[in-house]
């Protein structure tokens, strides 16, 4: 079966939880 | 743990505004802790999971990464004033475990656990082959200039005499050949102009702590010493530290924090640990 890309419907990547945002810089 | 849910715990996002205060809380009590070296400022919330709490409240599980500032922790500069270390001036991370509990919009630290550790030289190098990296206190340039630093500070100063309290950092640097100290120093009974021995000088009951930064240029021929100390008003000795003895015992909950670089022949000095931060705002004179 053939599947246009885009038309699966496929949801969104999910966004990880964790770690969070680096707030100063990451070492 | 609430029925069906399996693994008895809630995963959320780091970056959740009531993780974030947690965090935040988590950080403060850090640093109200710390008895040596320099406050730390939240950089990145790693994990966290919520647990539920029987019968009230909920406990944040959370692993923390911290960065060293400029502020020490007998500085009484609010910590939102700190500026962060750079990596130019080999930062050093902590990595913290902490237990919070939320119960009534109330947050209390339960269990904490820290390590700190230096930026890698590899990675200070990149951004700054100039640099100088973390050296151990015990180092003879640092002794040195550490020496060099109070006496040339105490020679200018015509009232106290300040004795050294602790070693705080240090860096030897490759160009020009220097070293660059930051040292904790405090005031005396004896008088600068007329000690004779510094053995014999006793901090004052009301403690008056000065941080210091200086730096000894290796010249052929010589050397040539700066130092800038900013000395804080005296604080109030609370009635539960013992300056002239060993650390303190801590509570349960209080963080063991391992410096990078290891301090020597140093009292632990009376922290604010006994007091909040903005208790302790004074302005500085220098």
């Amino acid at each position: 079966k053939v599947v246009q890309p885009g038309s699966t419907g496929a949801a969104s990547p999910v966004v990880p939880l964790c770690p969070g945002r680096v707030r100063h810089f990451k070492i | 743990a609430p029925h069906g849910t399996g693994q008895g715990f809630k995963e959320v996002a780091c970056d959740d505004p009531e993780v974030e205060r947690a965090a935040l809380v988590a950080v403060n009590y850090l640093n109200q802790h710390l008895l040596h070296g320099f406050r730390h400022l939240l950089n990145r919330i790693d994990k966290v999971k919520v647990w539920f709490r029987r019968p009230l409240g909920v406990v944040y599980e959370l692993e923390l990464d911290t960065l060293e500032t400029t502020c020490h922790v007998l500085d009484p500069t609010p910590l939102a004033n700190c500026s962060v270390r750079q990596l130019t001036e080999h930062a050093v991370e902590g990595d913290c475990d902490f237990h919070v509990l939320e119960q009534d919009g109330q947050f209390t630290v339960l269990y904490s656990q820290c390590h700190s550790n230096p930026d890698s030289a590899e990675d200070v190098r990149k951004v700054c082959p100039t640099c100088g990296l973390l050296t151990p206190f015990n180092d003879t340039n640092v002794v040195h200039t550490v020496k060099a630093a109070l006496d040339a500070f105490n020679a200018q100063n015509n009232g106290t005499y300040f004795k050294l309290v602790e070693i705080s950092r240090a860096q030897n640097v490759p160009l020009p050949v220097s070293t660059l100290v930051e040292f904790v120093v405090a005031a005396t009974d004896c008088t600068a102009q007329e000690v004779t021995d510094p053995a014999k000088c006793n901090l004052l009951a009301e403690k008056q702590y000065g941080f210091c930064k200086a730096n000894l240029v290796h010249k052929l021929g010589g050397e040539e010493v700066s130092v800038a100390c900013k000395v804080f008003q005296k604080q109030p000795q609370p009635a539960s530290v013992n300056t002239a003895g060993p650390a303190p015992a801590v509570d349960q909950a209080a963080p063991a924090v391992d410096q990078a670089a290891p301090a020597v022949d140093q009292a632990a000095p009376a922290g604010p640990q006994a007091d909040s931060p903005a208790s302790l705002v004074v302005g500085p004179m220098v």
